[in-house]
C-alpha cells in the first residue's frame, strides 16, 4: 500500500528521515531539535495517492547536465522520483559550540539484500555545490532488510548555511534564499547502479509552531 | 530549460505547495 502513497519504489522504501541539532544541557541529557523530520507512516489501500508535480517544472532547480535530474528520470524506474517540499522548523537558538552536533539519519527497508549508495547533493541555483555520498549495507530484521544511515554529520557546507539564514531578520528573506537552495538525493544499488529513490527536496521556513512540516509528491512526466 | 529564472510561485505546482501543513 505505501507504493504511490510514502515515499518508496518498487525496490526500496524509506522510513524516516530527520535533520537535526543536539545541544547538550548536562553531561546526561541534550535537546535535540528537527529541522525538518519525516515520520514513519503506515499507509492503507484507502488512503489517497500522492499528489504528482511535473518534474519538467523544477528541473532548473537541480543539476541539469549529463547525469542530472532529467537523465535520471530519463533512465527510470519512474516510480522511485519524488519531491519533498519542506518547512523547516529554525525556531532554535544557534551558538558557535563545538559540543553541538548537526546530523542527518535515515533508514529504508526492501525485501531485497543489496548493497545501497546514497548521494546526497546540495545546490544552489540549480548547481551542485556539495555532494555527500554514503554506502550502507542492510541489516535483516523482521522478515525484510533495513538499511540506515545514521547520524551522518551535517557538512560545514550546510552548517554554515543553517547559521546564515537563521541570521536573516525576516521570514519572507529566509524564504528568498531558500527559493534558490535544493537538494538532491539519489539512492541506487551499488552493485547493478538501478535507481532505488530519487527525492528532490525544496525548502521555506516554517510559520507553524508544532514544528517541521512536510509535503510529499511523486514526480511525473505527464 | 523553459521554465528557467520563473518564480516559483509561478509555476504549475499543487495548491498544496504553498499550504504549510497545521499537524502536530
Amino acid at each position: 500500500p505505501w507504493q504511490g502513497r510514502s515515499i518508496a519504489s518498487s525496490k526500496l522504501r524509506m522510513l524516516e528521515f530527520s535533520a537535526f541539532l543536539e545541544q547538550p544541557q548536562d553531561p546526561e541529557t541534550f535537546n535535540k531539535h528537527l529541522f525538518v523530520h519525516i515520520g514513519q507512516s503506515n499507509p492503507s489501500y484507502s488512503d489517497a495517492y500522492l499528489e504528482s508535480v511535473d518534474i519538467r517544472q523544477i528541473y532548473d532547480k537541480f543539476p541539469e547536465k549529463k547525469g542530472g535530474l532529467k537523465d535520471l528520470f530519463d533512465k527510470g524506474p519512474h516510480n522511485a522520483f519524488f519531491l519533498v517540499k519542506f518547512w523547516a522548523d529554525l525556531s532554535v537558538n544557534l551558538q558557535d559550540d563545538s559540543s553541538f552536533f548537526y546530523g542527518v539519519s535515515s533508514q529504508y527497508e526492501s525485501s531485497e539484500n543489496m548493497i545501497i549508495t546514497s548521494s546526497t547533493k546540495v545546490c544552489s541555483f540549480g548547481k551542485q555545490v556539495v555532494e555527500k555520498v554514503e554506502t550502507e549495507y542492510a541489516r535483516f530484521e523482521n522478515g525484510r532488510y533495513v538499511f540506515r544511515i545514521h547520524r551522518s554529520p551535517l557538512c560545514e557546507y550546510m552548517i554554515n548555511f543553517i547559521h546564515k539564514l537563521k541570521h536573516l531578520p525576516e521570514k519572507y528573506m529566509m524564504n528568498s534564499v531558500l527559493e534558490n537552495f535544493t537538494i538532491l538525493q539519489v539512492v541506487t544499488n551499488r552493485d547493478t547502479l538501478e535507481t532505488l529513490l530519487c527525492i528532490a527536496y525544496v525548502f521555506e521556513v516554517s510559520t507553524s509552531e508544532h514544528g517541521a512540516q512536510h509535503h510529499i509528491y511523486r514526480l511525473v512526466k505527464d | 530549460s523553459a521554465v528557467e529564472q520563473v518564480p516559483m510561485r509561478k509555476r504549475q505546482l499543487p495548491a498544496s505547495f504553498w499550504e504549510e501543513p497545521k499537524l502536530t
